[in-house]
């Protein structure tokens, strides 16, 4: 395996913030987890969607600074979809 | 604002809660206080009302943890995830956990508890989170330069109120008279050098100073007291009241006049209230009390009469042996007869007169001795 540029890199560690984000808060079912590791995976993308939304972001389907930002700050650990 | 899936929500508007584990960030009355203030919160907005419990199991269970601790979701150190709640419902529903790899703070500088602890209330009474991002129910936590401008947002209100409905009093009754009485002469006045008590006694953490047939409230975010007729809010209480005092684990405060006392709880009196001051254990000789003070974390209440006292004992609800006992001996400095006396910040603030006496009572000493009238903003 090659080793990945510092962009790749640090790509793949936001993807692991958003799913681990996403699994905790928007109900992203685990067992799905590894078929929406590509980022355009259409599951993935839907759910990106719906947090932006939720948490008054541009809707943008793509993990910006924005977003990315938003993950990081502290939260209630309460879901904000499924039960 | 959403409610939980099928709309949970507690049967009672009374409900109870404890605090089982404390964080070591802050001392425990700070979390007491926090806890109250976020009840308060939803208590304004809505018929509930919450009473705090010592052991056994209550609705609301409230603890401190860190990372695994016993339920379906651990914690995630500091950051991140700050706590979460069960909405209403049996054991563990209606649970409150704090994650105490966080840095609690009563201000700012670090996460503030009582607003977490307002969000985390929200869940436990079956609101959801709220996509409104100026809502208290929306999830990221925003904390607040200045945290005297909290305030519920309307999305907050409409949520809870969805589920419980207004206060009592709806809004063309306000239950807390917009105005205060206007001071009318012949009314007592707050600044009066003079002014003396008939009783004084606290309140969910206000401060209520009986006169007369009125009495001034005050809290601790408002620095001007309100100014009220005792009629206004409970109609059937005698007024030139002789004592009162909180006894904070029931949420109740009782009221004595000649030898009747009552019960109230917020607006309420109490059902089969008033009742002999005899059922308390004080012999046939007393017709009268002339103050009273209940010591909230040693659950004993002190009754003044002339010079001496008695104490009661909160947990066997029965007199104690071995009074009553002169006032100057147990606190002395303390001048008879008391008019009224109340309990604050772990001191005992003691009336007589236009005299006002702040004793220690781990020092056993009078520390200051003030005006009366120092608490009304003179």
């Amino acid at each position: 395996a090659y080793p990945l540029s510092g962009a790749a890199k640090e790509e793949d560690s936001n993807m692991d913030l958003a799913q681990q984000y996403l699994e905790k808060y928007y109900d992203l079912k685990t067992d799905m987890k590894q078929f929406v590791r590509r980022k355009d995976s259409n599951l993935i993308v839907k759910k990106i969607q719906e947090m932006q939304k939720f948490l008054g972001l541009e809707v943008t389907a793509k993990l910006d600074s924005d977003t990315l930002e938003v993950m990081h700050q502290p939260r209630c650990g309460v879901p904000d979809v499924g039960h | 604002f959403r409610t939980f899936l099928g709309m949970p929500k507690w049967r009672k508007t009374h409900l109870t809660y404890r605090i089982m584990k404390y964080t070591t960030d802050l001392p425990r009355d700070a979390v007491d206080s926090a806890i109250e203030k976020a009840l308060k919160v939803w208590e304004e907005v809505t018929p509930l009302t919450f009473s705090k419990l010592y052991e056994g199991e209550a609705d609301i269970m409230i603890s401190f943890a860190v990372k695994e601790h016993g339920d379906f979701y651990s914690f995630d150190g500091p950051g991140y995830s700050l706590a979460h709640a069960y909405p209403p419902g049996p054991g563990f529903y209606g649970d409150i956990h704090f994650d105490d790899d966080e840095k609690w703070t009563e201000d700012t500088s670090g996460t503030n508890l009582f607003l977490v602890a307002a969000h985390e209330l929200g869940h436990s009474l079956g609101l959801f989170h709220s996509a409104n991002t100026e809502a208290l129910m929306h999830p990221v936590y925003k904390s607040f330069t200045d945290l005297t401008r909290f305030r519920l947002s309307q999305d907050d209100v409409n949520g809870i109120q969805s589920l419980y409905g207004p206060p009592p009093a709806s809004p063309e009754k306000p239950l807390v008279p917009t105005k205060s009485v206007p001071s009318v002469p012949g009314t007592p006045d707050k600044c009066d050098t003079a002014l003396s008590f008939d009783a004084i006694s606290t309140l969910r953490g206000e401060y209520l100073f009986f006169k007369d047939r009125y009495f001034w409230r005050k809290s601790n975010w408002n620095l001007e007291p309100e100014f009220h007729l005792i009629s206004t809010f409970w109609p059937s209480l005698p007024s030139y009241l002789d004592a009162a005092y909180e006894d904070n684990s029931r949420d109740i405060v009782f009221i004595f006049k000649g030898n009747k006392l009552w019960a109230i709880r917020g607006n309420e009196v109490q059902v089969g209230y008033p009742r002999g001051i005899h059922t308390l254990g004080f012999p046939p000789t007393i017709n009268k009390i002339d103050a009273a003070v209940s010591d909230k974390e040693k659950k004993k209440t002190y009754f003044f009469v002339e010079d001496k006292y008695w104490r009661f004992d909160e947990n066997s609800q029965s007199m104690e042996q071995g009074f009553p006992r002169l006032i100057a001996d147990d606190f002395p400095g303390v001048k008879p007869k008391v008019d009224a006396v109340f309990q604050a910040f772990g001191f005992f603030y003691f009336f007589s007169g236009s005299s006002q006496f702040e004793f220690d009572p781990n020092a056993k000493m009078v520390t200051h001795i003030l005006k009366s009238n120092s608490w009304l903003h003179c």
